[in-house]
């Protein structure tokens, strides 16, 4: 472990955890992606079946799964009851929610099939988890851009999930010049998220420091 | 083998 991947853990942690504080306080949905947040459920259960195996690799490792899988189907549950306490909030979200998700699970299953350490069930869907999650948060960033309005907590909560994925990458670089070690997949997966995220960092860079209205191209 | 399973990030 070093500083570079707790801090990256703990903001994913932070993500989530404004995410759920954003839908208890405000009582509102409004802004977040249905369709991305379904996409992480999938993620976190298909990445963590090893949870299964018993093969634990630390406490630490194996409580973050479980708050992460936990968290992810809770936001969903949290999303679907809105349903029916707020009706017209949930239909909004559901007609602002356009992107074509199926794109993306089968362009991360075909990656899958193409790249992993071994073709065997748990590491295809290992796999398939992670280059899901390099572009899960398409549908939301889509839906963000497509509104045009700045929802404050939706950002924030973009923001502490790209800090995530940025800070894995001065961590692997940690990984590969001290452990030896490199998880080609992750990173180059890793980098195509963050890639994704820069256009985001860089209208929220504008916005907050400019004070300009929030516009993805 | 165990090694390919190792996947100890989050």
């Amino acid at each position: 472990m070093n500083l570079f991947r707790i801090l990256g853990d703990l903001s994913h942690l932070a993500s989530i955890l404004i995410l759920i504080r954003t839908i208890k306080a405000t009582d509102s949905i409004d802004g977040i992606s249905f369709k991305t947040q379904a996409l992480y459920v999938i993620i976190f259960f298909t990445r963590y079946l090893d949870l299964l195996t018993f093969q634990h690799i630390s406490i630490y490792n194996s409580l973050m799964k479980l708050f992460f899988i936990g968290s992810s189907l809770y936001i969903v549950i949290l999303l679907q009851r809105s349903k029916a306490i707020q009706p017209i909030a949930y239909r909004e979200m559901i007609m602002a929610d356009t992107f074509k998700v199926q794109y993306l699970l089968g362009g991360s299953l075909i990656m899958a099939l193409l790249f992993n350490y071994k073709f065997s069930f748990f590491e295809i869907l290992w796999s398939f988890s992670i280059w899901l999650e390099s572009v899960a948060i398409l549908p939301q960033l889509f839906m963000l851009s497509k509104s045009g309005k700045s929802k404050s907590l939706t950002i924030h909560y973009i923001f502490a999930l790209g800090i995530y994925r940025t800070l894995y990458i001065p961590n692997w670089i940690w990984r590969y010049f001290v452990e030896g070690k490199v998880d080609k997949l992750a990173v180059i997966s890793g980098i195509v998220q963050t890639l994704i995220y820069s256009d985001f960092f860089y209208i929220y860079y504008k916005k907050v420091i400019k004070g300009s209205n929030l516009q993805l191209p | 083998d165990e090694e390919d399973l190792d996947h100890d990030e989050l």
